[in-house]
């Protein structure tokens, strides 16, 4: 079964069209692993993105070099998935 | 009533074993309004079950209820299996859906993609396709959202096997779309189709592959805000309204836009709760809430379009 061990969800706010050329970048790198929740469309709707734990510091760096605002919005994401397993069962029979 | 009828608890997330025994469950509680018919074998050979509910006979007009054809979405399926339940205990109980199963039947399929509804549930969470091979090709599965026949292959749309947006070899190659699609066009007087999706809070119409407004814009756009108003009117929770081109990204080859292509006027498609806290994990104890929200909404849309039969 797949594991998330330390990988985090960032919710990326993208405010004009350069910036979102920027994040389009980060799209493409595919060396990073990243996972588009919500991909960059219109500078309306913020991105969700899954950074695994080996590219968080590559990824916060892009981002802050860029001058593209983000917030942590899922600090672990196999914590979150371990209690849902666990409320799963729970909830069984 | 919902919360917890025999031994299942609509509060929780289940396998796919037990949202299919419950969908029997409901047909066997209520023998004389619901029936669950199986439309097909998925990829992985699993049943294609849809609950029908219908108070006549013969093909009378219809609405077509589609959840879970991305598989990681989990709060859709949940909703699905609690709008069954709702359906049926509001029959005789509320006026609104009395009259229009007293015309009209509902077709529901709660769970649109059950091989990804395994594999999310045994693998990998965040599984999003159908779990179809094709021979020489490494990558599995297919968006089941881009594989139907309106602009298949256009923008909006990979070609590349491994994306999550693949839209597939060719129109309806994956056996769960196609088996929707051969009951709908076998059916012949489908008058709604709805898919519910998860997340981001947004209520929308056609088109997705082109930017272009659709004929009855006017009309389902008034529609798609009532709805959205009788949703927020329980718990606040806010959604954008508009088409999909325009509210999210252009998008070809998806259901709802094949759905109005052929014919079926009345087509929408939510994105339920959340704002990106918790992306396809939305926890249980919000299932309930995100169902009897979104009940509102879909009972908004299905009451038009009972009164708007064409």
């Amino acid at each position: 079964k797949e594991k998330f061990n330390g990988h985090q969800v960032f919710q990326i706010k993208v405010r004009d069209g350069e910036q979102m050329n920027k994040l389009n970048e980060l799209v493409n790198m595919e060396n990073f692993k990243l996972n588009f929740w919500k991909l960059p469309t219109t500078p309306k709707r913020s991105v969700d993105v899954v950074v695994p734990s080996s590219s968080l510091k590559l990824v916060k760096s892009f981002l802050e070099s860029h001058g593209l605002e983000y917030s942590i919005s899922i600090e672990d994401l196999q914590a979150l998935l371990d209690e849902e397993i666990k409320e799963m069962k729970h909830n069984r029979g | 009533k919902e919360r917890n009828n025999g031994n299942f608890n609509y509060g929780a997330y289940h396998s796919l074993e037990e949202l299919y025994q419950e969908m029997d469950r409901i047909a066997s509680d209520y023998p004389n309004l619901a029936s669950r018919q199986e439309i097909g074998r998925s990829f992985e050979k699993r049943p294609l079950y849809v609950l029908k509910f219908s108070t006549g006979k013969g093909k009378r007009p219809a609405i077509w209820l589609n959840a879970g054809i991305h598989s990681r979405e989990w709060i859709s399926q949940a909703t699905g299996i609690w709008i069954a339940r709702k359906i049926v205990s509001d029959y005789g109980n509320e006026s609104s859906i009395t009259s229009i199963l007293d015309e009209m039947d509902i077709f529901l399929m709660p769970v649109a993609n059950p091989d990804g509804y395994v594999y999310s549930q045994t693998k990998n969470r965040f599984w999003r396709k159908t779990r179809s091979r094709v021979p020489g090709i490494q990558c599995v599965g297919v968006d089941p959202n881009r594989n139907w026949n309106a602009s298949f292959s256009g923008e909006g749309a990979s070609n590349d096997p491994c994306s999550e947006a693949y839209h597939g070899p060719k129109p309806h190659s994956e056996i769960e779309v196609k088996s929707v699609v051969d009951f709908i066009q076998n059916h012949g007087n489908f008058k709604s189709f709805i898919d519910i999706h998860s997340y981001s809070q947004l209520l929308m119409y056609p088109y997705g592959y082109t930017c272009k407004h659709p004929r009855d814009f006017a009309e389902l756009d008034q529609v798609a805000h009532r709805a959205a108003k009788a949703l927020a009117s329980l718990y606040g929770t806010s959604y954008r309204v508009g088409p999909i081109c325009s509210t999210i990204y252009m998008a070809s080859g998806s259901s709802i836009d094949w759905a109005y292509e052929n014919g079926i006027k009345y087509a929408f498609t939510f994105e339920l709760r959340d704002t990106g806290h918790y992306g396809f994990l939305l926890p249980a104890q919000q299932i309930l809430p995100t169902a009897e929200e979104t009940w509102l909404a879909l009972k908004v849309i299905m009451k038009h379009v009972h009164h708007h039969l064409y």
